[in-house]
């Protein structure tokens, strides 16, 4: 990626944030749809042998295999069983990407320094993965139709056995039970293994419970934005000018010259013509002109095509409420800009009112130190956890907005078939791209910290992520323009170079996992789908969800109606029990809560932690005490424990219900 | 009369791999077994070892219900088609 390494403070005037040399013994696994071998991101110049142990394979030629891309397999009896033999001239049965989607992700995590990287001129810079000199072993799970819990089981079974540290993983299907969710089964493994898995949040947001892969054992990504912005800008026939972003690189609309431009609504006979789904516009109306299309539904590229075809000269997408001013840029087949919420209106009622209505689309270049910056995405899924309310997810966020990294030479980057361009890069958007920075960023953190377990580099990466802008202002989410609060971004926003020294860690071992499996009344059946082996939960033990020694805390209050917790003069109890482990130095750490409101008490005890050498663990609880409130409200505060050095923060989400 | 081919699907079968009958020599023996019982034509597309015990196969929906209903069957879980983010 460029700029997403300066933007984590990886970089710094062109210096590294140092790498270990143990990070070349570091291997990322990537479950994905494949990888473009001959991508400049997966160079291995630099490295040395194939760490010991590796026990992989690569199912391409073996030329395509090297000291950085150490591992391809692909997995495909699961989607050939369902939709039939893999048709060869629209997908390669091989580890190969024909989609750019695993190459772009599997790249951003682990891949080479790449100087002069860009998309057409956009976003130049020195592309790099987030722990460069780790290494990449891919497993093609997904394909045109697809990725199938069977090949996906698969694909994480060898990724097990052939030796990864980290599992990537930027996909998700529903919501299920754990012992029902094959990725979070095959990540429950993978943990008791010592492999740290980061997983996609999902793209359903702004709405809420739109969450997917919320097991505690796995990193849950969701995605900012970073401080660059690619803008184009609108000029109507009136006078007035509007701000868009776009990638479009071909031939420009005249600058001098204003063209004429109709709603999509109006230019067709469907229903849903507005959206520019294919063939619903009409070539005699659209022809010559630039088409504003509402987004929703198709591809928002595809809308582009859907103009083009219909003799359309360019394309003003504009977003909805589910989107409001969030600006995706893609690289448009023909002169395009994206605008937000509010200034499609303004668009929309120009173009209504206006009995000719014009207008002329002018590209700009790379801009950077957009702020503030980050702010959650309109599509990252936000919480609560739909499956286990007192686990708070997404876990943090991560850079998913317009991010560059390597591309399949096999589709252009649009993936659309009439797409003939090729580019070594691409920029694209989703939680798909900020799981990857996660992986890399958890690579890098194992380098230097073998001997952590995947709950204490987790721990590493929340409790150090960020909240505020240095401003003191709280992240906004872009959706609302409001400030996002912890079901939107966790525990804040990711920062590398204080997650490689934390302070404190909250560990988590398999068996804690066990235990809260048996808080949540799961079955020895359903247990040993999991854990692959008898667990008894112990008859005269006390089991508690909130006993997890989870970095967040998500406190579910019930209203004074239902009751619930223990009660006393109209208000609830409820503790949360945690263990800190030193990773650092001798220090005394004292605690620090943000009142939430006046109705919540929240006391720590004890509220001064003294660890006199590493490794050393102190257990605290804390208390909520709430006065009932209405259903459906949510309050937000954090807790601090800090030795003056270190801030070992935790988000706390109360929701009653 | 005509037949009416019903129509397959993937599942995901879990088994207790502790309670394999000693009969078997090994637990692909006892897999195989307690797939051919329901169904002749059956075949495994993936035997996992490590992230969970069992097998893939396709099956009809009634074979899927007889193949729970089998000792050291855990589930009979219908495959989920999951989607890049």
């Amino acid at each position: 990626t460029t700029r997403t390494p300066e933007f984590l403070g990886l970089e710094n005037n062109g210096v590294f944030l140092p790498e270990s040399d143990s990070m070349t013994d570091v291997i990322i696994g990537v479950l994905d749809t494949g990888v473009w071998p001959e991508s400049k991101s997966f160079r291995d110049t630099g490295l040395g042998p194939v760490p010991n142990g590796w026990r992989g394979v690569c199912q391409l030629n073996s030329s395509s295999c090297n000291r950085k891309l150490i591992g391809a397999r692909f997995f495909s009896m699961g989607y050939e069983a369902t939709l039939g033999p893999i048709d060869a001239s629209k997908e390669s049965k091989s580890p190969r990407d024909d989609d750019g989607h695993g190459t772009h992700t599997s790249s951003t995590a682990g891949g080479s320094v790449v100087e002069d990287a860009s998309l057409f001129g956009y976003a130049t810079g020195t592309a790099r993965g987030m722990a460069t000199r780790a290494r990449v072993a891919v497993y093609k799970v997904c394909w045109i139709g697809g990725c199938f819990s069977s090949d996906i089981l698969a694909g994480m079974e060898k990724a097990i056995e052939d030796g990864v540290n980290v599992i990537s993983m930027s996909l998700g299907g529903g919501t299920s039970d754990y012992h029902r969710d094959s990725v979070a089964i095959g990540a429950f493994t993978a943990m008791e293994k010592g492999i740290l898995v980061s997983c996609s949040a999902g793209n359903s947001g702004p709405s809420e419970y739109t969450l997917s892969n919320v097991a505690p054992w796995i990193t849950t990504v969701g995605a900012g934005t970073l401080d660059r912005d690619f803008p184009a800008y609108v000029s109507l026939g009136n006078g007035k000018n509007f701000s868009g972003v776009s990638l479009y690189s071909g031939k420009p609309l005249p600058e001098d010259k204003l063209v004429s431009f109709i709603y999509a609504g109006n230019a067709t006979n469907a229903t849903n013509g507005n959206l520019c789904m294919t063939g619903t516009l009409l070539p005699e109306v659209v022809t010559g002109k630039i088409v504003l299309c509402d987004r929703g539904i198709n591809a928002r590229v595809q809308k582009g095509e859907v103009v083009k075809e219909a003799g359309g000269v360019g394309m003003v997408l504009v977003n909805t409420a589910a989107n409001g001013e969030e600006l995706v840029a893609d690289a448009h087949l023909l002169p395009t800009a994206a605008v937000g919420q509010k200034a499609g209106e303004i668009i929309k009622e120009y173009l209504l009112t206006e009995s000719n209505p014009s207008a002329s689309i002018i590209f700009g270049s790379t801009k950077v130190g957009i702020q503030p910056s980050p702010v959650v995405a309109a599509f990252s899924s936000r919480g609560p956890n739909s499956i286990t309310p007192e686990v708070l997810k997404p876990d943090l966020i991560a850079p998913g907005v317009n991010i560059l990294a390597g591309w399949s030479g096999a589709v252009g980057p649009t993936g659309l078939t009439v797409d003939n361009r090729r580019s070594e890069f691409n920029i694209i958007s989703g939680t798909s791209m900020s799981c990857p920075h996660i992986s890399g960023l958890a690579a890098l953190i194992k380098s230097v910290h073998p001997e952590w377990s995947p709950a204490a580099i987790r721990s590493a990466l929340m409790t150090t992520a960020y909240t505020v802008y240095k401003t003191g202002e709280k992240l906004q989410d872009i959706s609302t323009g409001k400030p996002s609060t912890a079901f939107d971004h966790g525990a804040g926003h990711v920062d590398p170079a204080s997650a490689i020294d934390p302070g404190l860690v909250y560990d988590i071992t398999a068996d804690d996992y066990l235990n809260f499996l048996c808080a949540l009344n799961y079955s020895a059946p359903q247990i040993y789908k999991l854990a692959k082996r008898n667990f008894t939960c112990e008859a005269n033990k006390k089991f508690s969800v909130t006993d997890l020694n989870y970095p967040s805390f998500a406190v579910v209050l019930q209203t004074a109606q239902s009751g619930g917790g223990s009660s006393g003069g109209g208000s609830t109890v409820v503790k949360y029990t945690r263990t800190l482990t030193n990773v650092g130095s001798p220090a005394t750490y004292k605690a620090s809560v943000s009142p939430a409101a006046e109705s919540v008490k929240i006391t720590v005890e004890p509220d001064s932690l003294i660890f006199s050498e590493k490794n050393e663990k102190k257990t605290y609880t804390v208390s909520f005490t709430a006065n009932s409130m209405p259903s459906g409200t949510n309050l937000f505060t954090r807790l601090e424990w800090s030795d003056g050095k270190h801030i070992v923060g935790s988000p706390i989400a109360l929701s009653w219900t | 009369s005509t037949t009416t081919e019903i129509p397959k699907q993937t599942y995901i079968v879990h088994m207790a791999k502790s309670e394999k009958p000693p009969s078997y020599e090994t637990h692909s023996h006892w897999y195989d077994s307690s797939l051919k019982s329901v169904s002749d034509s059956a075949t495994t597309l993936y035997t996992y070892n490590t992230i969970i015990h069992g097998f893939s196969t396709r099956l009809t929906p009634k074979q899927a219900q007889s193949l729970e209903s089998l000792p050291g069957i855990l589930s009979v879980l219908p495959e989920l088609r999951y989607q890049l983010h």
